[in-house]
């Protein structure tokens, strides 16, 4: 059948009235990463190697939310994850918590084929970084304006956000944080 | 939330997914990115990622089920994805997905998802809505 691949920048409530200088910079992002998987595929690299780079691409973005441009922590940090699976193999690695490395995917793929484990997080991830040499920023390389002012807006309506979510009025604030049932926080 | 997953000419399927989670989250707060099976997974059938609300894609262990769905109901990669997205709540998950056999799938339960593929056929698509 042949090489695929496909890609996403998150999910969400997207106005379609949104303005073309938000929904430019993120199309011209998807088309130059697409451009970019595809032509390593068709260049006979493996699908490993594919995604790391695809991902790289988006996370170096800072219009999307992950690497440079990652939302925001209430207390003003980022906290990145990153993960990789191989099918074949079953292989996997993955990583919570980092605020300086530049791109977190590389670092998961490191733990995935240099470690005995699955899963790094927080400071034993950071050590690990830095052990193995991979690219660091300092922490505010990852922080823009737009995102600062998101969460300026999500404390004030008391609520977390996922990728796109709308301004809410007060009034849908508080239905939004209302349990529905005793079930809704089971997990 | 960032993801890729792809098929090479030779069949070998990978995913990779990268986020800076939730709006005002908790610190230390981990999303469905990093949980193996939940926001990422591939084995030797098909290549899953997802972004959405992150407990919701936990919960449901969101990739590994459309996974199982491929392996153990033989159902086609679309109608896995559609099923395991159609289970979540209304505005939670999307999610992009590749078989073994080239077949893309981006399948979504909230209004937009910034998306894209290419297969080796000439399918080519980005888009947002």
């Amino acid at each position: 059948m042949g090489w695929a691949l496909a890609l996403h920048g998150g999910a969400g409530d997207v106005p379609r009235t949104l303005p073309p200088e938000l929904r430019e910079p993120r199309l011209a992002t998807l088309r130059r990463s697409l451009d970019l998987g595809a032509a390593a595929l068709r260049e006979g690299r493996p699908a490993l190697d594919v995604v790391e780079l695809v991902v790289r691409e988006l996370e170096d973005c800072p219009h999307f939310n992950a690497g440079r441009g990652s939302v925001l922590a209430a207390d003003g940090t980022v906290e990145m994850d990153a993960a990789v699976m191989e099918g074949a193999t079953l292989r996997c690695g993955a990583v919570s918590g980092l605020s300086t490395v530049a791109n977190p995917v590389s670092l998961a793929r490191l733990v995935m084929e240099r470690t005995p484990h699955v899963y790094l997080a927080f400071a034993g991830a950071e050590a690990f970084a830095r052990d193995q040499g991979v690219e660091t920023k300092d922490p505010s390389h990852f922080i823009t304006e737009h995102n600062i002012e998101r969460l300026r807006q999500a404390k004030e309506a008391n609520r977390v956000q996922v990728d796109y979510t709308q301004p809410m009025n007060g009034q849908a604030t508080q239905q939004a944080q209302t349990p529905a049932d005793d079930n809704s926080q089971t997990g | 939330t960032v993801g890729c997953v792809a098929v090479d000419a030779a069949g070998n399927l990978a995913a990779a997914t990268s986020t800076g989670g939730l709006v005002n989250k908790m610190p230390g707060r981990i999303g469905d990115t990093p949980l193996v099976g939940a926001g990422t997974y591939a084995n030797a059938l098909c290549a899953v990622s997802a972004t959405g609300v992150g407990e919701e894609i936990i919960r449901r262990t969101a990739a590994r089920d459309v996974a199982a769905l491929v392996e153990h109901r033989g159902l086609p990669l679309r109608d896995a994805a559609a099923r395991v997205v159609a289970g979540a709540p209304r505005g939670s998950v999307g999610l992009v997905a590749v078989s073994r056999g080239g077949e893309v799938c981006m399948a979504r339960n909230t209004t937009a998802m910034f998306r894209a593929c290419a297969t080796e056929a000439g399918h080519d698509e980005v888009c947002i809505w």
